[in-house]
């Protein structure tokens, strides 16, 4: 663990806590992709079935569950609690085109052909991209609430954290895992047009708003 | 490096 990885997964953690308070409070999950929120879901799933086969940390199981959780607790209020504010007209991205070309890939690039290796590559794959029905949704509308906007900006730089995190950890622990590295950064990448409207308009205080 | 290593990160 470094600096930049706890940062990285603290990022995370407040990326989610955002999502699910400014639901709840508002009692409205309007500007947020059902979409998005599913693809995590299998993200998360798929990725931490190892919670049954081996055991790190507590602080690993406790973050798993935590992500697990919290993550079927925010489908269940954009599609049961709270579906009436759900933007569904504007969430039009087909999760497809995401999901199976991430099969393919994990199938094709992995470190091992096993069923949990497979799916731990999926869910790295899948993660890189499964913003994109949110960042679609917030081009469609063109427009994001302030505190949508914070949530992107946490939930972008968690895996920004993490490229630092591996940059570290190649240079101290002589660790390197390119399948992580390479999906990672195609991750932070897709964020970096936000990024940018995020700090020359949300922080000074207005609404984020895309250019016509 | 090996498969698993990288399994300690979220």
């Amino acid at each position: 663990m470094n600096i930049f990885r706890l940062t990285g997964d603290l990022a995370h953690l407040t990326a989610i806590i955002i999502l699910l308070l400014k639901i709840w409070k508002t009692r409205s999950c309007s500007g947020i992709s059902g979409k998005s929120q599913i693809l995590f879901t299998v993200v998360y799933i798929t990725r931490y079935l190892d919670l049954f086969t081996n055991y790190i940390s507590a602080y690993n199981t406790l973050m798993k569950i935590i992500f697990v959780v919290s993550s079927l607790a925010t489908v269940f209020l954009i599609y049961f609690k709270f579906k009436a504010t759900y933007d569904r007209n504007h969430d039009t991205f087909r999760m497809e085109f995401l999901i199976i070309p991430s099969i393919i890939l994990a199938l094709l690039i992995r470190h091992e052909f096993t069923v949990m290796e497979v799916l731990w590559t999926f869910s790295i794959y899948l993660e890189a991209v499964a913003i994109l029905p949110q960042l679609f949704l917030v081009s469609k509308t063109g427009e994001a609430e302030t505190i949508t906007s914070h949530y992107l900006f946490a939930l972008g730089s968690y895996r920004g954290l993490y490229l630092l995190n591996w940059i570290w950890r190649y240079y101290f622990e002589n660790f390197l895992d390119w399948i992580s590295i390479v999906a990672g950064f195609v991750q932070t990448v897709l964020y970096c047009d936000f990024f940018y409207l995020y700090v020359t308009r949300v922080l000074h205080g207005r609404k984020l708003r895309l250019p016509a | 490096q090996h498969a698993t290593t990288g399994k300690d990160e979220l």
